[in-house]
């Protein structure tokens, strides 16, 4: 699965995700990537975030409006996303990953799998990793 | 308001050989995305033009690189969605083009609907002339590799799951 989220000059915020699925997999099960507040959401007023993972699990959380939920409550930005994929993960037993970009230009990012490869540019400063606490930093 | 772009590749135990192609994968696409956002485009092409970029290589499981199915065939899915009107498009189960976020962005700009399927969305794309390809041009030598793996051992695990199931119960998208 790959994803991205951004905000640009003007505050507005879109998200987008996309997917082959997984090896196997039945033919017509469909993941959480096309399922608007699962795999995508966005809105100016809080934010956007694309998720990646188990499918089923984050169809089951509704994880991108979950975290969406939690922004709208006050909570920032990363500590929504790492609480959500924790919820996932006590709640379902699900393993993923999510980026978010709160209404305030916050980035974010986590994920409960080995890896996941994300990136941020922000600043005219890109920020990329792929292990966990891996954080690797360069002007554009 | 200064432009942000966050980017994600799939969440799972990515093979070192592949680690270096995959921090490489978002690390392209976030600058795409950053240098359309600081020409002043939208966030809505920003992100399109990123998930297309990734899509496109290879080593990222959407588009080319995409798993196969137990028919050993592709399906696809995809989304976006617009913060500001709340519209929003999807596709799900397509086979037979390139890039399906752009057409989950036809779904949401050009029509009612917000997630067409299978048939639809493929005749869809036909109606929007998006190139058709063949679907054996998405699929890479590793993704057959990890299929026919699958195929072999695919009744091992049905066995220990009873013979309950037909597709793996675990495995990340």
């Amino acid at each position: 699965t790959v994803g991205a989220v951004a905000m640009d000059a003007n505050g507005r915020i879109a998200a987008a995700t996309s997917t082959g699925g997984i090896t196997g997999k039945r033919v017509g099960r469909v993941g959480d990537s096309p399922l608007i507040g699962s795999g995508t959401y966005a809105i100016d007023e809080i934010g956007g975030v694309s998720c990646t993972g188990h499918g089923e699990s984050i169809i089951k959380i509704c994880l991108a409006k979950h975290i969406i939920c939690l922004m709208e409550s006050g909570m920032k930005a990363q500590e929504a996303v790492e609480q959500s994929l924790q919820l996932m993960n006590s709640r379902v037993k699900g393993a993923g990953g999510a980026i978010c970009i709160s209404a305030s230009g916050e980035p974010a990012f986590h994920f409960t799998t080995e890896r996941m490869a994300w990136a941020i540019a922000k600043a005219d400063v890109l920020s990329w990793g792929l292990d966990p606490k891996e954080s690797n930093v360069e002007k554009m | 308001v200064e432009p942000v772009v966050v980017i994600h590749g799939g969440a799972w135990a990515i093979p070192e050989n592949i680690s270096d192609a995959s921090r490489n994968g978002v690390k392209l696409a976030a600058r795409k995305a950053y240098e359309i956002l600081k020409h002043g485009g939208s966030a809505l092409d920003a992100v399109e033009a990123a998930v297309v970029i990734l899509e496109d290589e290879p080593v990222f499981d959407a588009g080319k690189g995409s798993c196969l199915n137990a028919a050993g065939l592709i399906e696809m899915d995809a989304s976006i969605m617009d913060g500001t009107s709340l519209k929003a498009g999807a596709v799900a189960a397509v086979a037979n083009i390139s890039n399906p976020i752009c057409l989950a962005r036809m779904v949401m700009e050009q029509t009612d609907h917000c997630l067409l399927v299978g048939e639809g969305a493929n005749m869809f794309a036909n109606e929007c002339n998006v190139p058709s390809v063949d679907p054996s041009s998405l699929v890479t030598e590793a993704c057959l590799e990890e299929w026919q793996t699958f195929e072999k051992y695919k009744s091992a695990v049905d066995s220990l799951f009873n013979n309950q199931i037909t597709s793996l119960p675990l495995g990340h998208d």
